[in-house]
């Protein structure tokens, strides 16, 4: 039901609507990172800390169910689908093919909403520690939400042992994607 | 005419974390 960026789009204007889109997602992840039980209660500096390392984490994996494996497309937050080999000339390449592969990874795991949900918090808390005050605070933090999603995925699935442990061998993957991507460059029209 | 800023996904992060946690203080 989306448009699909034609010709008449610049490579430039397609980077810049690109660009565009982590704007409002990025406000929703600090939104949601406001949700989570126990966040608000770090020091405003450890809140910011997590937000600017984890950020993106938590970002390729809400983006992940926007990735169309079949049809190689990307539907991105402001509307726009934009197909795989339109997206690589804009020099996103590698970015994508590894978005691909961690999306259908996470895919197969058929998370519910709220397993997702609660996964993302987890990757946000733990995310890296550089610059983090009070360590003690955030570890126990994080250990809270993976008791949390453990005991929510286990009710669920019983007969599913290897889910959990799936599902956290996730983390090093979003932390490898965060490593050699997060400098990827953006560009904006500013008055 | 508007000004073409280029900058880093984890800057463009990092610019939008401050700039929100500044407004709601």
């Amino acid at each position: 039901a989306w448009p699909v960026s034609g010709a008449e789009r610049t490579s430039q204007e397609i980077w810049e609507s690109f660009s565009q889109c982590f704007t409002p997602a990025v406000k929703e992840v600090v939104e949601f990172a406001k949700g989570i039980p126990g966040f608000q209660e770090l020091s405003q500096q450890d809140q910011v800390m997590l937000l600017k390392s984890g950020t993106f984490q938590v970002l390729m994996v809400r983006f992940c169910t926007l990735f169309n494996a079949e049809e190689r497309t990307v539907t991105f937050l402001n509307g726009q689908t934009y197909p795989l080999s339109t997206l690589r000339t804009l020099g996103m390449g590698s970015l994508l093919d590894a978005m691909f592969e961690f999306s259908e990874k996470l895919g197969s795991l058929r998370l519910e909403p709220d397993e997702m949900a609660l996964f993302m918090a987890v990757v946000l808390v733990s995310a890296d520690r550089s610059g983090i005050s009070d360590m003690r605070a955030v570890e126990q933090l994080q250990e809270g939400l993976i008791r949390a999603l453990r005991s929510l995925i286990t009710r669920r699935r019983p007969d599913d042992s290897a889910l959990f442990p799936k599902l956290l061998l996730r983390l090093p993957d979003l932390r490898t994607l965060n490593n050699m991507h997060s400098d990827k460059l953006l560009a904006f029209r500013i008055d | 005419p508007k000004t073409l800023r280029v900058m880093t996904l984890a800057d463009h992060i990092s610019h939008i974390i401050t700039q929100d946690f500044a407004r709601n203080q």
